[in-house]
């Protein structure tokens, strides 16, 4: 996939994390991924906290699309 | 600097987040 795929597919994403639908992420939806991929529950609790920039205790696909395109920028200077 | 040190492994935990999710889409690694 390139990058401009990926941004594309964002909302998609954030819905994996968002299973009810409710259109934000909070920290249990975040726990919840403990099971499906790789991280353990402090690093999923690190991510939330990186991903919430106004530390509301909420997810918004504003805020999980800025972090993820962060990632990928991060990605291509690498 | 302890900040920067912090910064940089909270990047490497949202990479390795993003990564997943990637993989979990795609089916690949």
């Amino acid at each position: 996939l390139g990058q401009d795929a990926i941004l594309e597919k964002i909302p998609e994403f954030f819905q994996m994390c968002d299973l009810e639908n409710k259109g934000f992420i909070n920290r249990r939806d975040m726990q919840r991924l403990n099971g499906e991929l790789p991280l353990s529950e402090n690093e999923l609790e690190n991510v939330f906290d990186c991903l919430d920039s106004d530390s509301n205790g909420f997810l918004t696909l504003e805020e999980f699309s800025s972090g993820f395109s962060a990632f990928l920028h991060g990605q291509s200077v690498d | 600097d302890p900040n920067m040190k912090a910064g940089a492994a909270n990047e490497g935990v949202l990479a390795n987040f993003f990564n997943s999710l990637l993989s979990k889409k795609t089916g690949s690694p």
